[in-house]
């Protein structure tokens, strides 16, 4: 899977994630990636892409849970991201997401991720396994 | 309040000791996205448009699991899905089962911008791509040799993969098994 979340000077926010699903999935499968809340959500607060197991990501309403969390629990984005993911049962889950701030965060609950960010302030990292 | 993004090449049980040659070029891959998205937001553009231009430049690094490199079904064959939405106003366009649309995520924001409806799937998706003209190409072109020996072997072991996971193998799933009881006797 392969994902973008964005966020302008304005507030404005996108996502975008696309796949190819699981190796040897069945024909006709369909994971969290289209399924809107699932795999792939933006609304005002944030902006969310994710990979990692589909049918868990779907269970975890993963994207859509990360911005309520914000909205109804007041939590920044990068303690929301981090909740939501740790619901979901290790190993199954990674997310990129972005708030209408500027804030970034990238957690996973797998062995590694491929990832990489940037904000207007000069910060950048790439990294694939955890720090 | 500044602009920021972020973005991801898939997760799984990636081994800590990934050969240089398999993790330089997704290295490499990642930093040019980057800098693809960063260039488009210090030139301005929509958010949309930046998230859509670098999940394109993703999809078409046979590294990574969308577009080319699409790992397999148990057929052989690629069916890919994409989903782009817009924070602000909610509009969002999804598609599924394409195996011609070299681009999916472009035919996702199509479905959000010319029709009324928010997912196409299979056919349905197939034909839209056609009649708006977005770039098309035989199935063949997604498949890798990589992704034909990862399905082989993951067929072998008769288990489904999130990406990155290794393959394993029955007779050392029989071992990992033993492995357990040993450990939950202790």
């Amino acid at each position: 899977t392969v994902g973008c979340v964005a966020v302008d000077n304005e507030g404005n926010l996108a996502t975008a994630t696309s796949t190819g699903g699981l190796v040897n999935k069945m024909v006709g499968r369909i994971g969290d990636t289209p399924i809107i809340g699932a795999g792939t959500y933006a609304n005002h607060l944030c902006a969310v892409s994710a990979t990692g197991r589909g049918e868990m990501i779907i269970r975890g309403t993963v994207a859509r849970d990360v911005a309520a969390v914000m909205e109804f629990k007041g939590l920044s984005l990068k303690e929301a991201a981090a909740y939501v993911v740790e619901q979901v049962p290790p190993g199954n889950v990674g997310l990129v997401a972005v708030s209408s701030t500027g804030e970034v965060t990238m957690p996973f609950n797998t062995t590694g991720m491929f990832r990489a960010c940037a904000t207007e302030d000069g910060y950048s990292e790439i990294g694939i396994w955890p720090d | 309040m500044g602009w920021a993004i972020a973005l991801h090449g898939g997760a799984g049980d990636i081994p800590l000791s990934l050969p240089p040659e398999n993790r330089l070029p997704r290295e490499a891959a990642l930093r040019h996205c980057l800098d693809v998205g960063i260039a488009a937001l210090k030139a301005h553009k929509h958010p949309l448009d930046v998230v859509e231009l670098v999940v394109r430049e993703l999809e078409n690094h046979q590294n990574f699991n969308a577009g080319k490199g699409s790992v397999l079904t148990t057929s052989g064959t690629v069916e890919m899905e994409a989903c782009i939405m817009d924070g602000k106003t909610k509009k969002c366009g999804a598609v599924s089962g394409l195996s011609t649309v070299v681009n999916a995520i472009s035919l996702a924001r199509l479905v959000m911008e010319k029709t009324p409806h928010i997912y196409l799937a299979f056919d349905g998706a197939e034909a839209f791509a056609r009649e708006h003209g977005l770039e098309t190409v035989d199935p063949s072109h997604f498949i890798t040799p990589e992704n034909i020996e990862r399905l082989k072997l993951a067929q072998e072991a008769n288990r489904v993969q999130i990406d990155y996971t290794q393959p394993i193998q029955k007779e050392v799933k029989k071992d990992a098994a033993s492995a357990d009881v040993d450990s939950q006797i202790g």
